[in-house]
């Protein structure tokens, strides 16, 4: 699952971190 | 852990909700009804959406790579709004992660199921919100400056013409249950931390959070809306709307995705992927 949902995971964890857009 | 009472938990939710989503209901409908200084530029053909390109495009597209916004311009106007469109997305299922974060329990999940229930969530979430920035006409967009009108987007041709109707059509019905945005925060909480998506580990644990927003919520509603009994399980029957209107979206763009030449954000890919 994390391989395949990593922006979802990095959002998750970090809330400081934007999507890379 | 402590379950925090009635009261506190509904207070808990206005306010994450408040703080995570830009735009909320009461501020859509300050627009809507023209009670702006500055009314929303409204986009019903394509010389006002090429107008409204040059104007809001910054507004729109303020995290776009500078690459994306000039190659945008060379595209047919389809598949620059399905881009728009991918762009307002990715930054609500932003905020949407955030707000999920402040739902107590949520960040306590395994993180995997916290990945399941967003993947699940996000866009039923998405549709219920955007209800606020729908009226029958249109919706508005780039946080209150435009106004895309409803026969403009059934206008485009297909199958982009697809995309919004049967979004305004569950609008109508859903924003006729008049909720404001403290009723709407904890049904976004209960869309979200639900016990029946595919995959998940834990599921007692979600239903034991999932069974106190939805207890709230009924408490909620009745103190909030004392006149309209009907309205829990009125808004019930919504989540199952939610899930087919969200089959359909998800079918559409895969169908978009295959046959256009539109390509879809990697974050909105890993949501649709495997989905249903």
């Amino acid at each position: 699952l994390k391989e395949k949902h990593k922006i979802l995971h990095r959002l998750l964890q970090n809330s400081s971190s934007p999507v890379d857009l | 852990s402590q379950q925090p009472d009635t009261k506190s938990l509904a207070k808990q939710m206005h306010e994450a909700y408040l703080k995570h989503f830009h735009m909320n209901k009461a501020k859509a409908r300050v627009f809507l009804t023209g009670k702006t200084s500055t009314p929303p530029f409204v986009i019903h053909d394509m010389d006002t959406l090429q107008h409204a390109e040059q104007k809001l495009i910054t507004q729109l597209l303020g995290n776009m790579a500078s690459g994306d916004v000039s190659t945008l311009r060379e595209r047919e106007v389809e598949a620059r709004l399905f881009l728009f469109c991918q762009y307002a997305s990715v930054a609500t299922v932003t905020e949407l992660t955030e707000f999920a974060k402040a739902v107590p329990g949520f960040a306590a999940l395994d993180l995997n199921d916290q990945v399941t229930l967003l993947k699940y969530g996000v866009y039923e979430a998405l549709f219920a919100l955007l209800a606020s920035c729908m009226n029958k006409d249109g919706l508005l967009v780039a946080h209150g400056g435009g106004f895309i009108t409803r026969e403009f987007l059934k206008s485009l041709r297909k199958p982009f013409s697809d995309m919004m109707e049967p979004k305004f059509q569950f609008a109508m019905r859903f924003n006729a249950l008049e909720l404001d945005d403290s009723d709407l925060a904890l049904f976004v909480a209960a869309i979200i931390c639900c016990g029946d998506r595919p995959g998940l580990s834990d599921v007692s644990q979600i239903e034991r959070i999932q069974e106190s927003i939805i207890h709230v919520l009924r408490l909620h509603l009745l103190s909030n809306h004392p006149d309209n009994t009907l309205l829990f399980p009125k808004l019930l029957q919504k989540l199952a709307d939610l899930r087919q209107l969200v089959t359909e979206h998800a079918e559409l763009v895969q169908d978009i995705n295959k046959t256009e030449d539109a390509s879809l954000h990697p974050l909105l890919q890993e949501i649709y992927r495997d989905m249903y």
